[in-house]
């Protein structure tokens, strides 16, 4: 069950510096542009 | 049996760019005119399960155009994208593909090419060329009486023009027309053809029948015509007209839609 101190704890967490090395997710699209965008 | 591997979800995945990597091939497959496209992003996908290992799959595709003829015998892996200096073409796609145990086959394709807006090449290359429409008086001078020259000067097959694929005029500070156009060879030697070219007939559609030119017109403050032509079904050029170091400029390319 998602508590309010859950939930605080969560958003404290997000302060957290990530680790380094970390590559967050791409959003799934629009994929990458190979060369230029026109 | 094994199992076939999950369908795609994002525009990135392996799977997803493997499969649209096969339906640019497709796309080349069955386009006739101008050049080769290159992927460029894989715009959005939706998969929509059928059954069973079974998946339609839904792409939009951005192209990019090369610089290989489409009738060049060059695999797309080799062909260069144009920059956007040399005012690129896009091609917008959508395709439906079906995935059937793995195995990836096109069932339609739609597409739309059109040139980048000469604003947006100003905005960043003030003296970059422009393309120029394929119609143009100009161009369509360069083009005839370049292929007379080669026609004049070699002692292989007559040639007779298949299509302009793109064109550019520069008027500072030379006024020069740079044309680049795909051929056929006839069933007549350049020589025979002099007597009546409007007899000769193009050989079989095959590919070693083709061939790409390019030529570039100086009309001030000099005049001179240069032309290359290289034949898909010749190892060498020949013969061969080197071409200016630095050709000229300025392009317009009409919107072609293929499906």
């Amino acid at each position: 069950p998602v508590t309010k101190g859950a939930v605080a704890n969560a958003a404290q967490h997000d302060k957290v510096p990530r680790p380094v090395g970390f590559v967050p997710l791409p959003p799934p699209c629009p994929g990458k542009i190979r060369h230029f965008d026109i | 049996v094994p199992a076939a591997p999950p369908a795609p979800s994002g525009c990135d995945d392996p799977e997803s760019v493997a499969a649209a990597e096969v339906a640019v091939n497709y796309i080349n497959d069955h386009n006739h005119h101008g050049y080769k496209f290159a992927l460029n992003r894989v715009k959005d996908i939706h998969v929509v399960p059928q059954g069973p290992n079974n998946d339609l799959i839904f792409f939009e595709l951005d192209l990019l155009e090369t610089r290989c003829p489409i009738l060049s015998p060059t695999p797309l892996a080799n062909c260069t994208v144009r920059s956007f200096a040399e005012h690129a073409v896009e091609g917008d796609c959508d395709v439906k593909m079906q995935r059937v145990d793995g195995t990836l086959s096109v069932l339609a394709s739609k597409c739309h090419s059109h040139a980048d807006s000469r604003e947006d090449i100003r905005k960043v290359c003030p003296e970059c060329p422009l393309l120029a429409s394929l119609n143009n008086t100009e161009v369509l001078e360069a083009v005839s009486a370049a292929l007379n020259y080669y026609n004049s000067k070699t002692t292989d097959s007559y040639l007779r023009l298949l299509e302009i694929g793109r064109a550019k005029i520069q008027y500072h500070p030379v006024h020069s027309v740079v044309a680049e156009f795909a051929v056929g060879a006839t069933n007549c030697s350049a020589e025979e053809a002099k007597a009546n070219a409007g007899a000769c007939q193009l050989l079989p559609q095959d590919q070693s029948n083709f061939g790409f030119c390019t030529a570039v017109m100086l009309k001030r403050p000099s005049k001179d015509l240069q032309v290359d032509c290289q034949l898909y079904g010749h190892q060498v050029r020949a013969p061969h007209i080197p071409l200016l170091s630095r050709p000229g400029v300025t392009y317009v390319h009409p919107g072609q839609d293929t499906s």
